[in-house]
């Protein structure tokens, strides 16, 4: 990204209080004014016409800068949310539970309070904050679905596929496109994981397994012994998860992964490839959540102005 | 008149107050977000 788009944190404004009195030093001004024979009362409409016109001019600045903070708080929200559809698409690298926690309650807070301080203002950013959070929870839904080919012995009739989960068989039907039968699992390592199997025999090679996976597990892999079809060949463990491939978009993603090479899988049992997930240190996670959530000056920059807000309305 | 002169001084006190927090505000703010957006890159 451009680094010209960084914000400027540097503000070139003027909030002296008694900038006018400085100026002005109001006995100095009396005297010379006197001494020219002009009167007390309209040393003081000089001196409050000054005043107003100071006045105006600190609160011209004022509501530029609420203007700009609420452009700033509204960047900040879209990026957080960035942030958000990250972690999203990356749960296996989420934060833990507690720091989420904090994050979700100081984003509240933070909303809240934004809101408080934009009001009447730009009320509307905090509504497109909101959407903009909601969308990509909404993609995230959508199924992922990958396609794992393995060959099995021709004498092997079954429909099973061994990649490491346990799964629970829970149907089987005749397709018309297909004569051979497709067996449906359900992942049953965890009762709350929504990732479903398909498995069935292709049609052009019937020593040939697709399972395909539709979902993602919620949960760590229960094993990493090495997993095999049926007849001992095929894949390994890691290439068979098929949630291991981050891709998301607004239509489900198909990711095929194609394991009937027989040299591929004959002389190549630890050196398959192996889907990677985009690496995030831990640390730096938290280092980012700790950023956002537990910055007292922050906090309580927010909530004083909140605060000053709500009295000078009162 | 001087009721009017001292009821600007406290406004424009008052203003001015507000001014600088909010000054505050927005260097805070913007310092999160140049450090949340230098964490993404």
């Amino acid at each position: 990204m451009d680094c010209s788009s960084w914000i400027n944190t540097s503000l070139d404004l003027n909030i002296n209080p008694h900038r006018v009195h400085e100026e002005v030093p109001k006995m100095e001004v009396e005297s010379k004014l006197f001494s020219l024979g002009m009167t007390k009362f309209s040393v003081k409409e000089e001196s409050t016409d000054e005043l107003e016109e100071e006045l105006k001019r600190v609160t011209a600045e004022n509501k530029k800068l609420v203007e700009m903070l609420s452009v700033v708080c509204e960047n900040y929200n879209t990026l957080r949310s960035h942030l958000m559809e990250y972690m999203k698409r990356n749960p296996e690298k989420e934060l833990s539970p507690s720091s989420k926690k904090r994050k979700s309650e100081s984003s509240n807070n933070n909303n809240s309070n934004l809101m408080g301080i934009n009001n009447g203002n730009s009320e509307s950013s905090s509504t497109d904050e909101e959407e903009s959070c909601k969308k990509p929870r909404e993609e995230t839904i959508k199924a992922k679905i990958s396609r794992v080919y393995v060959r099995t012995e021709a004498s092997d009739t079954g429909l099973i596929v061994k990649d490491g989960y346990q799964w629970r068989k829970y149907g089987q039907k005749v397709t018309r496109d297909n004569p051979c039968p497709r067996a449906y699992f359900k992942c049953s390592f965890a009762p709350s994981c929504p990732v479903k199997k398909k498995v069935q025999r292709s049609v052009d090679d019937q020593s040939v397994l697709v399972a395909t996976y539709e979902g993602e597990h919620n949960h760590p892999q229960p094993s990493r012994m090495e997993a095999t079809s049926g007849s001992g060949r095929g894949m390994s463990q890691g290439s068979s998860v098929p949630c291991s491939a981050s891709l998301i978009s607004s239509a489900p993603t198909v990711v095929t992964l194609d394991l009937t090479n027989s040299k591929s899988s004959k002389g190549s049992k630890n050196t398959e490839p192996r889907k990677d997930s985009p690496k995030v240190p831990q640390n730096l996670v938290e280092q980012m959540a700790t950023s956002l959530t537990t910055d007292p000056n922050f906090r309580a920059a927010l909530v004083a102005a909140i605060s000053g807000r709500l009295m000078h309305k009162n | 008149k001087e009721e009017s002169t001292d009821e600007l001084e406290e406004e424009l006190k008052r203003v001015t107050a507000e001014n600088k927090k909010l000054v505050e505000m927005l260097s805070v703010v913007c310092e999160n977000y140049n450090t949340l957006r230098s964490h993404l890159m």
